[in-house]
């Protein structure tokens, strides 16, 4: 049997768990998460990704799997899908995409433990979890009960933004998840036209933020069209210099 | 007494209530809705704003009241805070911010009708009600429990926004609240120094749908670093065209 964390028993044959989470929606948690996951597949690691986004399950999109039904293997385990190089798990491959899943929450709980204890992950490095945004009980009940070896929490410039990701910190803190850093997404923007930066949302925010917490700072990603239409065409990009910052982790 | 819309009593003095809406987070609806209630006191309008975001409330931060704390009148009814020619009133002020709010829907929905029935509104034109963002029970219960006159819908010009957009419009017209149409928000972005547009999130797309759908386009509302400047620095601005377009309704 695996070694306990803590009560949290591990996942056989999974070496490494390493959480993407952020304290509120749309800052580019799941686009992240993706392309973490590709960029630690693109160094050689065996990688798997599980959405745990009850809200607003993404992957299924972002790897341009829409739609796919999981077969079960032998009537019991379920068998994870294979795409760009890693193989994947989803709550949206689970729930219907209309069904309002918000209130549900021991149902919610109880579809997400079969997917990290019941999916035939196989061998992996790493196993990345695209957790749910915010930092109420899901996320805290997740954080307790997934053996977490790390978390990286992905923030816009903004203030507003900044003050969640803190939430998000002091949440893994709580439970003794090591921090492994923050990403600053969305940080500026280069114009295509001139070649001139802008700072539509800020810029710097999250290194200052992670000095100030005594956490790693693992790299800005800028504003990018190109970001935008990979990751929403189900064709993620695998974004350049952060990825191999955290790749690296 | 005032009329009863299909089992929902009216709030006295208060003539339309709008709720403003989206189906993921990060869009700017609340900016939206804060604009939205401004540019109606700008036109001459009594108007008043409930921030019923369970989720993520950022009336208080984005009026420049944070930690504002609302006052009691005769012991009971509670007064609304007064700030840029609006009143307001928000859930944020009820619990503190760091009380994880997701699973307890039972406690959120009564803390909801309080702010909506108990709050001393006075006499208003509209009351403009920014929703939690998405479509779950929450957002379910809420357009069922409040006499809404009708809904604006929030959307960014990608794809998978544009979705979510449908899912809210449709879960609008399941409880037969009238939609009077979508905003697309960050629609296009002007670079300062060189006056070229890039369509970082797309663009056209909240019109095709709103057409599709057989709804009102309500405006287009550019990415503009001085609307996220001015919306996180706790002064507002009226954002220009489509405001006034919205304002009309
Ligand atoms: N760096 C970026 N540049 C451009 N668009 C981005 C970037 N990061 C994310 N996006 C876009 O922003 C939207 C929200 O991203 P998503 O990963 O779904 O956020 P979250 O998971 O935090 O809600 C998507 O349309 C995505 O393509
Ligand atoms: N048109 C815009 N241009 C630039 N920044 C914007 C715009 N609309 C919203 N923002 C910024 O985007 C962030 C998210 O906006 P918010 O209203 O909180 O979204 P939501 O309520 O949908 O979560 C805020 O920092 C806000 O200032
Ligand atoms: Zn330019």
């Amino acid at each position: 049997a695996g070694v306990q964390l803590g009560g949290k028993p591990e996942i056989p044959g999974v070496r490494a768990i390493v959480a993407v989470a952020s304290g509120k929606g749309g800052v580019g948690k799941s686009t992240t998460a993706v392309n973490l996951a590709l960029g630690l597949a693109a160094l050689g690691h065996k990688v798997g990704l599980l959405d745990a986004d009850i809200y607003g399950p993404s992957v299924p999109r972002l790897l341009g799997l829409s739609g796919s039904k999981p077969q079960l293997i032998d009537g019991k385990r379920i068998a994870p899908l294979a795409k760009w190089g890693i193989v994947a798990m989803s709550i949206g491959f689970m729930v219907p995409e209309d069904t309002p899943t918000i209130w549900r929450g021991p149902m919610v709980m109880g579809a997400l433990e079969q997917l990290l204890r019941e999916v035939a992950w196989g061998d992996l490095d790493f196993l990345v979890v695209d957790m749910p945004p915010g930092t109420g009980d899901a996320q805290l009940t997740l954080a307790q009960r997934v053996p977490l070896t790390g978390a990286v929490i992905v923030s816009t410039p903004q203030d507003i933004a900044l003050i969640d990701a803190r939430k998000g910190l002091n949440m893994f803190r709580r439970v003794e998840v090591p921090v492994f850093g923050i990403v600053e997404n969305m940080s500026y923007f280069l114009c295509p036209h001139c070649g001139e930066r802008s700072d539509i949302f800020g810029h710097g925010g999250a290194r200052t933020t992670a000095t100030e917490l005594g956490c790693d700072f693992l790299g800005e990603i800028p504003l990018h069209i190109d970001i935008r239409e990979s990751s929403d065409g189900g064709a993620p990009i695998v974004a350049s210099k952060p990825e191999s910052a955290e790749a690296g982790i």
